[in-house]
């Protein structure tokens, strides 16, 4: 049970001049960033509970906030799992997914049941740098999802066993300059 | 050897072989051709002066002078080239980095920059920019949008209603940019679109630029009596990661490009995970 009126208040009250431009004073810009977390928490619920009913199963939906920084508890962990891309625009999207994995080689399945081509790409030591000492991937997984309009896709994410030859072909050509 | 270059089908970029920088952009599709040196920048944070006692701080952005320092001559980098996508990763110093990133059949490239903590140890106040210089002729103007709105036009050095003095010639030129920046010539226009309201200008004719972050060591006397120095959960600083999507086109076709990439910025999809498998589905 949840509303996503805790969200909209927070962002009612995130549109105060201070929140917009950050002039606040510290204490009271944790305070927004505290009310927007407890709103997007709720939302969170929200979300679910539509997924849920329109796809008629109740699935344990989770929500990674992470992703700039390639920090999922899910997809790092999971051998397989599901990813939902809603799309609010009233046209097809085409978005770039990067989530962090501990795989080498993954498959990738649309929602019409065709394989989508994907790649795994080592984490950047810049992003091991940021997130410090959370977060344990050490790779990403990069594909292509494709949203109807105003609606959502599903895409279903296996590791597969076994060396990717790709992936170490890809590691040797990782170099720096001298 | 350092990265050279990356491309898609729509865009190839160029670096520099000796600094690893940025060095053109080239439109497939259109055959533009665009050098662009793209580099990170700090303007030395103002502790007020004998002309004036205001410093930089949460509601001022003052400078001491106009002059912005590099934070490096040139990169180490490396370079990822898949069939999904090409990054080449930049890194400036230990708290700036880069990736430049050409998704296949993306008409964009992406700047995902990474910048901080900022070290104050030396005392002074930093104000990071990325800096985007062309040999494109724009006669003191550039443009910035009001919350994806209206574009406005801006002059350098000028204001529209009344004659305009200028002491401040970084700060005075400063703008708020919502959604997107550009500079054009009769034929070509890049347009740099940002993830978050940032400030920006054109301090030079053909150059563009936007600010990143800020940290600060006094305050400005405007009310919030505190300096901008957030100290992050680590007690040492932000650190900021952020995307600037740049487009290259001609100057006729660039507001297509530009508001529909905006949108699908403004408006991105939402991902949300569940374990386990579960039939794909896609409403119909």
């Amino acid at each position: 049970n949840s509303s996503s009126y805790e969200l909209r208040k927070a962002m009612g009250v995130a549109q105060h001049h201070d929140a917009v431009s950050g002039t606040a004073k510290q204490h009271v810009t944790n305070d927004y960033a505290k009310q927007l977390s407890v709103g997007w928490d709720a939302c969170q619920v929200v979300i679910s509970n539509a997924l849920a009913s329109i796809g008629g199963s109740k699935e344990n939906f989770m929500f990674c906030t992470y992703l700039n920084i390639s920090i999922c508890p899910l997809t790092e962990a999971a051998h397989t799992f599901v990813v939902v891309v809603y799309n609010p625009l009233p046209r097809l999207v085409n978005q770039n997914i990067r989530l962090p994995v501990n795989g080498n080689h993954y498959s990738v399945t649309a929602p019409d049941g065709q394989a989508v081509l994907n790649e795994v790409i080592p984490v950047s030591s810049f992003t091991q740098k940021v997130r410090r000492d959370r977060g344990n991937a050490i790779n990403e997984l990069v594909f292509q999802a494709s949203s109807p309009p105003v609606g959502y896709s599903s895409y279903t994410i296996s590791k597969v066993p076994g060396r990717n030859q790709a992936h170490s072909k890809l590691l040797k050509r990782l170099y720096e300059p001298a | 050897p350092p990265a050279k270059g990356i491309q898609n089908e729509h865009l190839r970029v160029l670096f520099d072989p000796k600094t690893g920088l940025l060095k053109e952009i080239q439109n497939l599709d259109k055959s533009i051709s665009l050098p662009v040196s793209q580099n990170f920048f700090w303007y030395n944070a103002s502790a007020g002066n004998d002309d004036n006692e205001q410093a930089s701080g949460a509601y001022i952005f003052r400078p001491n002078n106009s002059k912005a320092f590099p934070i490096s001559q040139g990169v180490h980098s490396y370079q990822v080239k898949t069939q999904v996508v090409q990054e080449v990763y930049q890194n400036f110093s230990s708290w700036c980095s880069q990736v430049v990133r050409l998704y296949a059949g993306q008409p964009y490239v992406e700047l995902e920059w990474t910048v901080g903590p900022i070290p104050i140890r030396d005392g002074l106040g930093k104000e990071i920019i990325s800096r985007f210089s062309t040999n494109l002729q724009t006669d003191g103007r550039f443009y910035t949008d009001s919350n994806g709105r209206e574009i406005l036009e801006r002059r350098r050095d000028y204001r529209a209603t009344w004659n305009l003095s200028q002491t401040e010639p970084v700060a005075g030129n400063y703008y708020p940019v919502n959604s997107r920046i550009y500079i054009k010539d009769q034929k070509v226009q890049l347009t740099v679109l940002t993830d978050r309201s940032q400030g920006g200008s054109s301090t030079a004719d053909g150059s563009l630029e936007l600010m990143v972050h800020r940290r600060l060591l006094y305050d400005d006397s405007r009310g919030v009596g505190e300096p901008l120095l957030e100290p992050g959960v680590y007690h040492d600083g932000l650190v900021v990661r952020g995307r600037h999507l740049i487009l290259l086109d001609t100057a006729e076709s660039s507001a297509e490009q530009h508001r529909l990439l905006a949108q699908q910025e403004f408006m991105a999809p939402q991902l949300v995970l569940a374990p386990g498998g579960g039939p794909p589905y896609q409403p119909g």
